[in-house]
This record gives C-alpha cells, sequence and structure tokens, in this order.
C-alpha cells in the first residue's frame, strides 16, 4: 500500500458516501444517472466476486464490502426508494452499447482466460466508461448540482491518484498491470473535460452549466 | 505472474 492507492481509495470512498447522502438526505436523485449506478454497482459485484474466496487484509475487505454495499443502496434509493424524482427522460445514454463491446473485449484481452480473470477484466473496462451516461446527462440537463460536481471530483480523482499508484509501484514494487494502466488512462481522460468546469468554475463558486 | 493475477487492489 502506497499513499497514493490510499488517497485514491479515500476518494473513492468519499465520492461513493457524498452522492449516497446527497440522495438521502434531500430525498432526491435529481440530476443523477441511475444507469452510472447500475454499471458501477455491475463493475464491483464483477471485480469482488472472490471477497470471501481470496483474503488480502482486512482494510481490503472492508473496504469492498462498503463499495458493495453503497452501490447498491444507491440504486435501490434511485430506482425504488426516491423513483419519483429520477430524471428518466435526461438518463437516456444506451448503457448496452458499453457492456456489450466491454464484455466481448473482456473475452479477447485478458491476464488468463479463465472465468474470475475475465470477470474482472470487464469490471476494469466497465469502471473506465461507467460514468459516461452521468457526464452525458449532465450534457443533456446543461447543468449539475455543486454536490453532483464534487462527487464527480473526488471519482475522478480517485483513478488519477491510482494511476501515480501505478507509477509508483512499478518503480518500488516492479508490479505492472497493463489493462488496468490502460483502462485508468481512458478513465481519467473522460473526466478531463468535467475537471477543467469544475476547477474553472465550481472552485470560483459560480454553479456548473454548460454552453446548451 | 502470480502477483499480477492475485489483485491486491480494489
Amino acid at each position: 500500500m502506497n499513499i497514493f492507492r490510499l488517497a485514491g481509495d479515500l476518494s473513492h470512498l468519499a465520492a461513493i458516501i457524498v452522492l449516497l447522502l446527497k440522495i438521502w438526505k434531500t430525498r432526491s436523485c435529481a440530476g443523477i444517472s441511475g444507469k452510472s449506478q447500475i454499471l458501477f454497482a455491475l463493475v464491483f459485484t464483477t471485480r469482488y466476486l472472490d471477497l470471501f474466496t481470496n483474503f488480502i487484509s482486512p482494510y481490503n475487505t472492508v473496504m469492498k464490502m462498503i463499495y458493495l454495499g453503497c452501490a447498491y443502496a444507491t440504486v435501490y434509493l434511485i430506482y425504488m426508494k426516491f423513483k419519483a424524482t429520477y430524471d428518466g427522460n435526461h438518463d437516456t445514454f444506451r448503457a448496452e452499447f458499453l457492456v456489450v463491446p466491454v464484455g466481448g473485449l473482456a473475452f479477447l484481452v485478458n491476464h488468463e482466460f479463465s472465468p474470475l480473470e475475465i470477470l474482472w477484466t470487464f469490471s476494469i473496462y466497465l469502471e473506465s466508461v461507467a460514468i459516461l451516461p452521468q457526464l452525458f446527462m449532465i450534457s443533456k440537463t446543461g447543468e449539475a448540482e455543486t454536490i453532483t460536481t464534487h462527487y464527480l471530483f473526488a471519482l475522478g480523482m480517485y483513478r488519477a491518484l491510482y494511476l501515480i499508484n501505478w507509477i509508483w509501484r512499478y518503480y518500488f514494487e516492479n508490479f505492472f498491470d497493463l489493462i488496468a494502466i490502460v483502462a485508468g488512462c481512458v478513465q481519467t481522460i473522460l473526466y478531463c473535460d468535467f475537471f477543467y468546469l469544475y476547477i474553472t468554475k465550481v472552485l470560483q463558486g459560480k454553479k456548473l452549466s454548460l454552453p446548451a | 505472474r502470480q502477483l499480477m493475477l492475485n489483485h491486491d487492489e480494489l
């Protein structure tokens, strides 16, 4: 474990908690893409199948359970408890256009052709594009609540910090996972546009609104 | 190589 990976995990945890609290406190999921949240729940489910069979550390197990629990709780709040506030008209990104190609790629490009490893690879590829429905929704509505932009910033920073973690592990642990690195680069690049808006607008106290 | 498949990251 290094400081960059820990910072990344804490940033990821913060994002997940901020989103869950936002929906719970405001009793509304307006502006939140339910499709992205379903994709994240799928990412954690396919990545953490070895939760009970492959013990890494108490930290690893606890964090995986928190991620899984929060992901499903968020999906539940969006599609059941606060369904009336779900903005389905703007959450129209065709998620199947992500899941199918990612599924095919996971079969073709992986470290080992075994069920667990293919599902892990699927989760890595899917995570890199899972935020697209959310970013697409914001571009359609033309704006985002400030709390939602903080959620997205923390979520985007988590994988950016992981990129630094992989550089660190390459030099100090001789660890190198090309699949995770390439997917992590794609994932972080998708946030660049948002990062620019977040830093130039939200951090200046303005509301994030896109030129519609 | 085994390290690689023993994914220790979240």
